[in-house]
């Protein structure tokens, strides 16, 4: 494991804490998608599956169960605790997520390394990763303003993906094999989608103001 | 060579 995946896994788990705090702490999730974080929750629980089957390492274990745990807990805490679900934006968080699961689906049985059960999960895990952050994105966009953690939340997973592409750089000078090219194609299209976020954040940052959004 | 399983990154 090179130092930008180390650092790519990082500032994945930061962003969870962040977003665990910020529901803990002010037991709101106001600004969070609930959508996004139901595709996040199927993204883990698909992709490893590879959990019964293949033994990596123990980190690798680890941070797979962290995460299928920590996004079921915070989908079970927006549809069910009695008080952060009451500040859920269910009214502005309407993006279709079904369709982003059905593309990805059918983008997977047509795109995937080879046909068998586990190959067509993991692609599309990765299919649906590139796409899940959407329905954040446009909340975030249509509510205008973003609270303090709800920003670094996103920042980090954005982060998390740069970090990646760092990573699959490495790898692709350092290893001699190295063909994982539908992880990393969907890895670009999603660190893209984070370009117009990436760009308010630093705005917002540089003149240490508070983060908006363009309507 | 293609990465099918196991895949190593997360």
């Amino acid at each position: 494991m090179n130092i930008f995946r180390f650092a790519g896994d990082m500032t994945h788990l930061i962003s969870i804490l962040v977003l665990l705090l910020k529901i803990y702490a002010t037991k709101s999730c106001s600004g969070i998608s609930l959508k996004t974080q139901e595709l996040y929750a199927l993204v883990f629980l698909t992709r490893y599956l590879d959990l019964f089957t293949d033994f990596i390492s123990v980190y690798n274990t680890i941070m797979k169960l962290v995460f299928i745990a920590s996004s079921l807990a915070i989908v079970w805490c927006m549809r069910m605790h009695r008080v952060v679900r009451r500040s859920y934006d269910k009214e502005i968080d309407t993006f279709r997520h079904y369709f982003l699961i059905l593309a990805s689906f059918l983008l997977a049985v047509l795109v995937h390394e080879k046909f068998t059960f586990q190959e067509i999960f993991w692609a599309f895990s990765i299919y649906l990763e590139a796409l899940a952050i959407l329905p954040q994105l446009v909340l975030l966009q249509r509510s205008g303003n973003v609270d303090n953690l709800t920003g670094q939340y996103v920042f980090f997973l954005g982060a998390y993906r740069a970090f990646y592409i760092l990573n699959w750089i490495y790898r692709y000078f350092t290893e001699q094999h190295f063909s994982r090219w539908i992880a990393c194609l969907s890895g670009i299209v999603q660190t893209a989608l984070y370009a117009d976020f990436f760009y308010y954040y630093f705005i917002s940052w540089k003149n240490n103001a508070k983060l908006q959004l363009p309507a | 060579e293609p990465s099918f399983y196991p895949k190593d990154e997360l």
